[in-house]
């Protein structure tokens, strides 16, 4: 199975 | 005083039928540049980025930053309403609750204003770093559509693989298995109709083909379409709106548990 990260863990929140 | 008025109206209509499926709510951040938007889908695994600048508006005026929150399904209804050659205006008084939308016929006898309550949105906003990618593909974005739409058909991922040669787009499911290649364009005679690839080195992402599909909503803004991927980061697709500015979504890859 696969998943995806939720974007916070690519890009900083400001 | 908040005025931004553009002649080509048909560009805030295909905007929002390009986001409204992914977003429900997003805020329209203003300052003298022009028009941004940035924004998360519920799940957190795409984003849209909108940026319209300043110059590209026939008339444009922002004496302060006003940051506008807005139920993007109600902005479409609106829109909805405006003439594919109507002559659109958003317009606001300084922290005011409420946006006005105004819609000119071409001959400036049918006016119309739609005014709508304004939401108070405090969306985090994601800082994302101007980055090179390891490959960039230019296609024609109706090419793009396509592919995405028949590939859904195969199962809910789909494999985007980019070589020097060309870019595979894959998936499988019940039915079978499908692979749709695309070479590099030799002679770039027509740029528009070219897939043009720039590779440092080769990627393989897999991404859920759901959300591609919600990202060529913004097809009709642009006949090219720009992926740009890198291992193990998010899909870029960008969509760049003639003379004022681009779409661009994120999207993040499925990886193996």
């Amino acid at each position: 199975a696969t998943h995806q990260h939720c974007l916070r863990v690519y890009y900083q929140v400001q | 005083m908040f005025e931004a008025r553009l002649l080509r109206g048909s560009i805030l209509k295909k905007v929002l039928e390009a986001i409204k499926d992914l977003l429900t709510q997003a805020t329209f951040d203003c300052d003298d540049s022009g028009i941004q938007l940035q924004a998360m889908d519920n799940s957190h695994v795409s984003l849209v980025s909108l940026q319209l600048r300043a110059d590209g508006f026939d008339k444009y005026r922002c004496d302060r930053n006003i940051s506008m929150g807005m139920n993007l399904n109600s902005v479409a209804k609106i829109l909805k309403c405006a003439g594919d050659k109507d002559t659109v205006t958003m317009k606001a008084q300084d922290n005011a609750d409420t946006v006005t939308f105004v819609f000119e016929s071409p001959n400036q006898e049918k006016v119309s204003d739609y005014e709508m309550k304004l939401m108070n949105l405090d969306l985090e906003h994601l800082g994302i770093p101007e980055t090179e990618y390891s490959c960039t593909i230019r296609m024609p974005s109706a090419e793009f559509a396509r592919i995405c739409r028949d590939l859904s058909q195969f199962g809910d991922s789909m494999v985007i693989a980019c070589t020097k040669e060309g870019v595979k787009f894959s998936a499988t499911g019940e039915i079978g298995s499908a692979n749709i290649k695309l070479a590099q364009t030799a002679s770039v005679d027509k740029e528009e109709e070219a897939v043009i690839i720039e590779m440092d080195e080769p990627v393989t992402l897999t991404f859920a083909c759901q959300y591609l599909n919600y990202f060529t909503k913004a097809t009709s803004l642009s006949p090219q379409v720009q992926l740009s991927m890198s291992a193990d980061v998010p899909l870029v697709v960008e969509y760049r709106i003639q003379d004022i500015g681009h779409i661009r979504y994120y999207l993040a890859p499925k990886i193996e548990d």
